[in-house]
Protein backbone atom coordinates (compact mmCIF):
# COMPACT_ATOMS: atom_id res chain seq x y z
CA UNK A 1 0.00 0.00 0.00
CA UNK A 2 1.55 3.71 -0.93
CA UNK A 3 2.53 5.50 1.91
CA UNK A 4 2.47 8.69 0.17
CA UNK A 5 -0.33 9.51 -2.25
CA UNK A 6 1.86 11.46 -5.08
CA UNK A 7 4.31 10.40 -7.03
CA UNK A 8 6.37 13.35 -6.59
CA UNK A 9 6.04 13.21 -2.82
CA UNK A 10 6.64 9.48 -3.04
CA UNK A 11 10.08 10.30 -5.04
CA UNK A 12 11.34 12.96 -2.67
CA UNK A 13 9.98 11.67 1.07
CA UNK A 14 10.38 7.53 0.61
CA UNK A 15 14.25 7.33 0.21
CA UNK A 16 14.55 9.58 2.88
CA UNK A 17 12.26 8.08 5.57
CA UNK A 18 13.56 5.04 4.71
CA UNK A 19 17.35 6.02 5.84
CA UNK A 20 15.34 7.84 8.88
CA UNK A 21 13.66 5.17 10.24
CA UNK A 22 16.73 2.81 10.06
CA UNK A 23 18.51 5.40 11.81
CA UNK A 24 16.29 5.20 14.99
CA UNK A 25 16.02 1.49 14.66
CA UNK A 26 19.85 1.66 15.34
CA UNK A 27 19.40 4.10 17.79
CA UNK A 28 16.66 2.07 19.63
CA UNK A 29 18.74 -1.47 19.31
CA UNK A 30 21.92 1.01 21.06
CA UNK A 31 24.33 0.25 18.31
CA UNK A 32 25.39 3.48 17.28
CA UNK A 33 27.55 3.28 20.23
CA UNK A 34 30.40 4.01 17.92
CA UNK A 35 32.36 7.60 17.61
CA UNK A 36 30.91 9.69 15.07
CA UNK A 37 32.78 10.95 12.55
CA UNK A 38 32.69 14.99 11.83
CA UNK A 39 29.78 15.63 9.85
CA UNK A 40 30.69 19.24 9.72
CA UNK A 41 30.45 18.66 5.87
CA UNK A 42 26.73 17.35 5.20
CA UNK A 43 24.77 19.38 8.24
CA UNK A 44 26.34 22.80 6.57
CA UNK A 45 24.82 21.02 3.31
CA UNK A 46 21.22 20.37 4.99
CA UNK A 47 21.87 23.42 6.38
CA UNK A 48 22.08 25.45 3.08
CA UNK A 49 19.40 23.26 1.16
CA UNK A 50 16.86 24.14 4.26
CA UNK A 51 18.17 27.95 3.86
CA UNK A 52 17.34 27.70 0.09
CA UNK A 53 13.85 25.73 1.07
CA UNK A 54 12.59 28.44 3.67
CA UNK A 55 13.39 31.13 1.29
CA UNK A 56 11.50 30.03 -1.67
CA UNK A 57 8.62 29.00 0.45
CA UNK A 58 8.22 32.41 2.00
CA UNK A 59 8.79 33.12 -1.59
CA UNK A 60 5.79 31.25 -1.82
CA UNK A 61 3.17 32.14 0.59
CA UNK A 62 4.03 35.68 -0.21
CA UNK A 63 2.68 35.51 -4.23
CA UNK A 64 -0.22 33.29 -3.31
CA UNK A 65 -3.90 34.36 -2.69
CA UNK A 66 -4.64 30.89 -1.02
CA UNK A 67 -5.15 31.68 2.83
CA UNK A 68 -5.20 28.34 3.65
CA UNK A 69 -1.50 27.98 2.10
CA UNK A 70 -0.57 31.12 3.61
CA UNK A 71 -1.87 29.20 7.30
CA UNK A 72 -0.20 26.35 6.66
CA UNK A 73 3.36 26.73 5.17
CA UNK A 74 4.73 28.45 7.82
CA UNK A 75 4.74 25.96 10.63
CA UNK A 76 6.21 23.39 8.42
CA UNK A 77 8.82 25.57 7.18
CA UNK A 78 9.38 26.60 11.07
CA UNK A 79 9.83 22.61 12.09
CA UNK A 80 12.48 22.43 9.12
CA UNK A 81 14.14 25.72 10.71
CA UNK A 82 14.39 24.07 14.38
CA UNK A 83 15.32 20.69 12.90
CA UNK A 84 18.41 22.26 10.87
CA UNK A 85 19.33 23.60 14.18
CA UNK A 86 19.44 20.78 15.98
CA UNK A 87 21.56 19.15 13.46
CA UNK A 88 24.01 21.96 13.64
CA UNK A 89 23.97 21.93 17.36
CA UNK A 90 24.39 18.10 17.41
CA UNK A 91 27.51 18.67 14.99
CA UNK A 92 28.94 21.24 17.25
CA UNK A 93 28.52 18.66 20.08
CA UNK A 94 30.21 15.45 18.11
CA UNK A 95 33.07 17.86 17.20
CA UNK A 96 33.78 18.12 21.16
CA UNK A 97 32.86 14.53 22.37
CA UNK A 98 32.66 11.88 19.33
CA UNK A 99 30.57 10.37 21.77
CA UNK A 100 28.49 12.61 23.05
CA UNK A 101 24.60 10.68 23.75
CA UNK A 102 22.59 14.61 23.92
CA UNK A 103 24.49 14.85 20.03
CA UNK A 104 23.08 11.47 18.81
CA UNK A 105 19.60 12.35 20.16
CA UNK A 106 20.03 15.98 18.47
CA UNK A 107 20.80 14.03 15.53
CA UNK A 108 17.71 11.88 15.13
CA UNK A 109 15.44 14.53 16.10
CA UNK A 110 16.49 16.65 13.56
CA UNK A 111 17.11 14.41 10.80
CA UNK A 112 13.33 13.47 11.81
CA UNK A 113 11.82 16.66 12.15
CA UNK A 114 13.10 17.58 8.69
CA UNK A 115 11.33 14.84 7.53
CA UNK A 116 8.14 15.82 9.09
CA UNK A 117 8.45 19.13 8.31
CA UNK A 118 9.05 18.91 4.56
CA UNK A 119 6.25 16.13 4.55
CA UNK A 120 4.17 18.40 5.91
CA UNK A 121 5.23 21.46 3.63
CA UNK A 122 4.60 19.36 0.68
CA UNK A 123 1.42 18.40 1.66
CA UNK A 124 -0.25 21.91 2.34
CA UNK A 125 1.61 23.07 -1.42
CA UNK A 126 -0.20 19.77 -3.20
CA UNK A 127 -3.46 20.61 -1.15
CA UNK A 128 -3.39 24.20 -2.64
CA UNK A 129 -2.43 22.97 -6.00
CA UNK A 130 -5.44 20.61 -5.45
CA UNK A 131 -7.93 23.67 -4.60
CA UNK A 132 -6.82 25.42 -8.07
CA UNK A 133 -8.04 22.42 -9.53
CA UNK A 134 -11.10 22.27 -7.76
CA UNK A 135 -11.58 25.99 -9.06
CA UNK A 136 -12.07 24.57 -12.44
CA UNK A 137 -14.18 22.08 -11.66
CA UNK A 138 -16.58 24.17 -10.21
CA UNK A 139 -16.30 27.21 -13.20
CA UNK A 140 -17.27 23.87 -15.14
CA UNK A 141 -20.09 23.48 -12.55
CA UNK A 142 -21.42 27.46 -12.83
CA UNK A 143 -21.75 26.56 -16.60
CA UNK A 144 -23.66 23.91 -16.38
CA UNK A 145 -26.06 25.49 -13.40
CA UNK A 146 -27.05 28.26 -16.44
CA UNK A 147 -27.79 25.74 -19.15
CA UNK A 148 -31.28 25.71 -18.56
CA UNK A 149 -31.23 30.33 -20.06
CA UNK A 150 -30.00 28.65 -23.03
CA UNK A 151 -33.28 28.88 -25.28
CA UNK A 152 -32.33 30.49 -28.53
CA UNK A 153 -29.51 28.77 -31.09
CA UNK A 154 -27.30 32.26 -30.93
CA UNK A 155 -27.29 31.81 -27.05
CA UNK A 156 -26.48 27.79 -27.41
CA UNK A 157 -23.26 29.35 -29.81
CA UNK A 158 -22.31 31.90 -27.03
CA UNK A 159 -22.39 28.86 -24.55
CA UNK A 160 -20.52 26.30 -25.94
CA UNK A 161 -18.01 28.83 -26.87
CA UNK A 162 -17.32 29.66 -23.13
CA UNK A 163 -18.15 25.92 -22.00
CA UNK A 164 -15.71 24.69 -24.02
CA UNK A 165 -12.25 26.04 -22.90
CA UNK A 166 -13.17 25.75 -19.63
CA UNK A 167 -14.27 21.85 -20.01
CA UNK A 168 -10.82 21.23 -21.76
CA UNK A 169 -8.69 22.88 -18.96
CA UNK A 170 -10.58 21.12 -16.31
CA UNK A 171 -10.22 17.87 -18.45
CA UNK A 172 -6.79 18.45 -18.51
CA UNK A 173 -5.91 19.29 -15.35
CA UNK A 174 -7.98 16.22 -13.63
CA UNK A 175 -6.14 13.85 -16.11
CA UNK A 176 -2.43 15.20 -15.18
CA UNK A 177 -3.56 15.08 -11.87
CA UNK A 178 -4.65 11.61 -12.15
CA UNK A 179 -1.60 10.26 -13.29
CA UNK A 180 0.38 11.98 -10.40
CA UNK A 181 -1.91 9.73 -7.86
CA UNK A 182 -0.58 6.83 -6.06
CA UNK A 183 -3.36 4.98 -5.17
CA UNK A 184 -4.97 3.24 -8.21
CA UNK A 185 -8.65 3.04 -7.22
CA UNK A 186 -8.78 7.07 -6.71
CA UNK A 187 -7.30 6.66 -10.49
CA UNK A 188 -9.63 4.69 -11.63
CA UNK A 189 -12.16 6.87 -10.00
CA UNK A 190 -11.07 9.82 -11.59
CA UNK A 191 -10.58 8.37 -15.29
CA UNK A 192 -14.07 6.99 -14.74
CA UNK A 193 -15.79 9.97 -14.17
CA UNK A 194 -13.61 12.13 -16.14
CA UNK A 195 -14.83 9.79 -19.19
CA UNK A 196 -18.52 10.20 -18.28
CA UNK A 197 -17.95 13.89 -18.41
CA UNK A 198 -16.42 13.33 -21.85
CA UNK A 199 -19.25 11.45 -23.20
CA UNK A 200 -22.00 13.76 -21.87
CA UNK A 201 -20.61 16.97 -23.39
CA UNK A 202 -22.22 16.31 -27.24
CA UNK A 203 -25.50 14.68 -25.56
CA UNK A 204 -25.78 17.38 -23.52
CA UNK A 205 -25.53 20.18 -26.57
CA UNK A 206 -27.63 17.91 -28.54
CA UNK A 207 -30.52 18.00 -25.98
CA UNK A 208 -30.26 21.84 -25.62
CA UNK A 209 -30.48 21.79 -29.67
CA UNK A 210 -33.52 19.79 -29.09
CA UNK A 211 -35.02 22.29 -26.00
CA UNK A 212 -34.29 25.36 -28.63
CA UNK A 213 -36.59 23.31 -31.00
CA UNK A 214 -39.08 22.53 -29.13
CA UNK A 215 -39.78 25.95 -28.07
CA UNK A 216 -39.56 27.49 -30.98
CA UNK A 217 -42.37 24.88 -32.35
CA UNK A 218 -44.11 24.81 -29.54
CA UNK A 219 -44.20 20.96 -29.28
CA UNK A 220 -43.28 18.38 -26.74
CA UNK A 221 -41.64 21.11 -24.59
CA UNK A 222 -41.60 19.60 -21.06
CA UNK A 223 -39.94 15.65 -22.37
CA UNK A 224 -36.97 18.08 -23.95
CA UNK A 225 -36.79 20.09 -20.82
CA UNK A 226 -36.53 17.28 -18.77
CA UNK A 227 -34.15 15.19 -21.07
CA UNK A 228 -31.85 18.13 -20.68
CA UNK A 229 -31.91 18.58 -17.23
CA UNK A 230 -31.09 15.13 -17.16
CA UNK A 231 -27.89 15.15 -18.83
CA UNK A 232 -27.09 18.16 -16.62
CA UNK A 233 -27.67 16.55 -13.92
CA UNK A 234 -25.59 13.42 -14.53
CA UNK A 235 -22.52 15.72 -15.40
CA UNK A 236 -22.81 17.70 -12.30
CA UNK A 237 -22.89 14.57 -10.00
CA UNK A 238 -19.62 13.41 -12.04
CA UNK A 239 -18.35 16.26 -11.91
CA UNK A 240 -18.94 16.20 -7.60
CA UNK A 241 -17.31 12.92 -7.72
CA UNK A 242 -14.13 14.09 -9.22
CA UNK A 243 -14.10 17.04 -6.54
CA UNK A 244 -14.62 14.64 -3.93
CA UNK A 245 -11.94 11.96 -5.21
CA UNK A 246 -9.24 14.90 -5.61
CA UNK A 247 -9.68 15.68 -1.78
CA UNK A 248 -8.99 12.08 -0.70
CA UNK A 249 -5.12 11.56 0.34
CA UNK A 250 -6.13 8.30 2.80
CA UNK A 251 -6.56 5.13 2.16
CA UNK A 252 -9.94 3.30 2.94
CA UNK A 253 -9.41 0.23 3.42
CA UNK A 254 -12.61 -1.15 2.02
CA UNK A 255 -11.60 -0.16 -1.53
CA UNK A 256 -8.63 -1.99 -0.87
CA UNK A 257 -10.51 -5.09 0.11
CA UNK B 1 8.00 21.40 -14.72
CA UNK B 2 8.03 20.98 -11.07
CA UNK B 3 7.49 24.26 -8.95
CA UNK B 4 10.66 25.60 -7.26
CA UNK B 5 9.79 24.49 -3.90
CA UNK B 6 9.06 20.83 -5.11
CA UNK B 7 12.57 21.47 -6.23
CA UNK B 8 14.25 22.73 -3.01
CA UNK B 9 12.59 20.20 -0.98
CA UNK B 10 13.86 17.26 -3.25
CA UNK B 11 17.52 18.69 -2.83
CA UNK B 12 17.02 18.86 1.12
CA UNK B 13 15.56 15.06 1.47
CA UNK B 14 18.81 14.52 -0.76
CA UNK B 15 20.79 16.12 1.79
CA UNK B 16 19.46 14.85 4.76
CA UNK B 17 19.26 11.37 3.23
CA UNK B 18 22.98 11.86 2.52
CA UNK B 19 23.28 13.10 6.31
CA UNK B 20 21.34 9.90 7.74
CA UNK B 21 23.86 7.49 5.77
CA UNK B 22 26.88 8.96 7.19
CA UNK B 23 26.11 8.82 10.41
CA UNK B 24 24.66 5.09 9.67
CA UNK B 25 27.92 4.12 8.01
CA UNK B 26 29.50 5.33 11.50
CA UNK B 27 27.25 3.24 13.49
CA UNK B 28 26.81 0.12 11.40
CA UNK B 29 30.68 -0.40 11.05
Amino acid sequence: MPVFHTKTIESILEPVAQQVSRLVILHEEAEDGNAMPDLAHPVRAVKVAVDNLVRVGYDTINSSEDQILKQDMPPALSRVEQSSVLLLQASELLRADPYSGPARKKLIEGSRGILQGTSALLLAFDESEVRKIIRVCKNVLEYLAITEVVDRMEDLVTYVKNLSPVLTKMTKEVDNREKELTHQVHRDMLVRSLEQVKNYTPVLISGVKIFITAKQTSQGIPDAQSGRDYIVKKMSDEIHEIIRVLQLTTYDEDEWD
Amino acid sequence: DAHEMVKQARHLAQATSQLVSAIRNQAET
